[in-house]
């Protein structure tokens, strides 16, 4: 297929395809953005993400979190400055803004925040290393050199992977145990293949 | 909250809108 070029409309579109036509159940998937910093060092920053959720396992919502009464209302708080600082107004009555935010929501969130330099951290790796890296298993996670794979092992997460493209690197978390897929790699390679 | 880059808004606003919506689909 003719190679698109890269926008942030068509990145959101690609990846959603690639979580809601996957066989596996991701919570998420994140493009980060290769990009050079004020000394010319390859940086990777946040490009978009499709947050997807956890799996409802007839339970009528999503898991819920882990995390302390405290912490909760520190997560609320924050999405709801978020929430006005995106709708303008000063103070949220939304319902939907008071919800728990569930562990994996905030992980998702938090990762807006963060960049990786080259070979830095599971993206920064797979950039640097143009190979894969995928992390399946609390153990694994909670055993990695990697801060994000240890982050992620503490927000519920059991899988994480990274696949390098030209621009970025691909990344997926599951709250759910899944092995290496070549099928997604390729996948990857295909709809993150940019001409520019 | 005003960490946010101007870039990350986009993503940021449809999240939050998602989430709207899954919620009151719960």
């Amino acid at each position: 297929p003719p190679v698109a070029a890269f926008n942030q409309e068509t990145l959101q579109q690609r990846l959603q395809a690639l979580i809601e036509g996957a066989r596996e159940s991701w919570t998420y998937a994140i493009f980060w953005q290769s990009s050079y910093d004020y000394s010319g060092a390859t940086v990777l920053g946040w490009g978009d993400g499709y947050y997807k959720g956890e799996e409802d396992k007839g339970r009528g919502k999503s898991k819920s979190s882990a995390s302390s009464v405290a912490e909760q209302e520190h997560r609320k708080k924050v999405l709801r400055e978020l929430n006005s600082l995106i709708s303008g107004s000063a103070s949220s009555t939304d319902d939907a803004v008071d919800e728990e935010v569930t562990d994996t929501e905030w992980f998702f969130l938090v990762s807006m925040t963060q960049s990786f330099v080259n070979g830095g951290g599971l993206p920064g790796q797979a950039f640097f290393n143009s190979s894969s890296v995928w992390v399946a298993g609390t153990d694994s996670l909670a055993n990695s050199t990697c801060e994000r794979a240890r982050q992620g092992q503490i927000f519920g997460l059991q899988t994480i992977v990274c696949i390098p493209s030209e621009n970025g690197v691909v990344e997926l978390g599951s709250t759910e145990l899944i092995f290496q897929s070549s099928d997604l790699m390729n996948k990857v390679r295909v709809l993150f293949n940019f001409s520019n | 909250p005003s960490a946010v880059p101007q870039a990350r808004k986009a993503s940021l606003a449809r999240f939050l809108e998602k989430r709207k919506e899954r919620m009151m689909n719960a």
